[in-house]
């Protein structure tokens, strides 16, 4: 099954 | 010193009430330029950021940058004393330990004063990179809503597929499965019930119907709703918090990945 991803994977620090 | 005038106090409330339950303690950040937020849910699958132009406040002061930490909680007993079309004031000192919140009636007939309480709140911010979606998506709130709303009766998370074919919802569950398609649509008659899609690539993703679920309590707050997909990156779902441009409250979700 898929598996959560995590917002911070994507948006990193500024 | 910050001072913030709202015409309508129900825009506050609504967008308290729309976030409470996926954010609990968080920075509004005030600076020349308006009022932001952004925070994250405990288990850092969703984002919220909101922004509230100075032109969405009028009168708008703000000499110098100041970070108000307040718990959602506590804002939401405070702004339940405040009718929706109450005149609302935020003032706040340039360190401030308290945020003073003044309502006045339309007529100003009675004007109620409450100060809230602040904390210290350490809170990371992230970096939203610009992204050309490859599907964007203007929908009626209330549809997406029910959409997300009578998927999860069914299922823990949904695919939203964007082809040439529209935009497909499917869900499957223990009980059986499900999908809502949507196509482009223009009512001349009654704009706010237009579907209008753009497409540049398909795109498929899942994501938890928890999530959007929640983000939809935002419905209440703009007639339409605008949901941004591209493939591997979160999905956008932003609602207009006035009719000034940039004012907005806007969630974040990480897709479901691998398989």
């Amino acid at each position: 099954p898929k598996q959560q991803g995590s917002i911070t994977s994507f948006f990193g620090a500024p | 010193m910050l001072e913030a005038r709202l015409d309508q106090a129900e825009i506050l409330k609504k967008v308290v009430d729309a976030i409470k339950d996926l954010v609990q303690d968080c920075n509004f950040d005030c600076n020349d330029s308006g009022i932001a937020l952004q925070a994250m849910d405990n288990s850092h699958v969703a984002l919220v950021s909101m922004n509230l132009q100075a032109d969405s406040f009028a009168p708008y002061r703000c000499d110098r940058n100041i970070a108000l930490g307040v718990n959602l909680t506590s804002l939401t007993k405070v702004l339940r004393a405040a009718q929706n079309t109450d005149i609302l004031t935020l003032r706040a000192l340039d360190a401030p330990d308290s945020l003073n919140l003044v309502f006045e009636s339309q007529d100003k007939d009675r004007i109620s004063e409450y100060d809230l309480k602040l904390m210290d709140i350490d809170q990371e911010h992230l970096g939203i990179p610009e992204t050309e979606y490859a599907a964007t998506i203007k929908m009626p709130s209330v549809e997406f809503r029910r959409i997300c709303t009578d998927l999860m009766a069914l299922s823990e998370s949904v695919t939203i597929e964007a082809s040439k074919d529209g935009i497909k919802f499917t869900c499957s569950g223990d009980i059986g499965n499900g999908s809502v398609t949507l196509r482009q649509h223009t009512n001349v008659e009654n704009e706010k019930e237009n579907i209008e899609i753009e497409l540049s690539e398909p795109v498929a993703l899942t994501f938890s119907l928890k999530y959007l679920v929640n983000f939809c309590k935002a419905a209440g707050l703009s007639n339409t709703v605008t949901i941004c997909l591209s493939n591997e990156v979160p999905l956008l779902v932003s609602y207009a918090l006035t009719s000034k441009a940039g004012s907005n409250l806007r969630f974040y979700l990480a897709p479901k990945i691998g398989d």
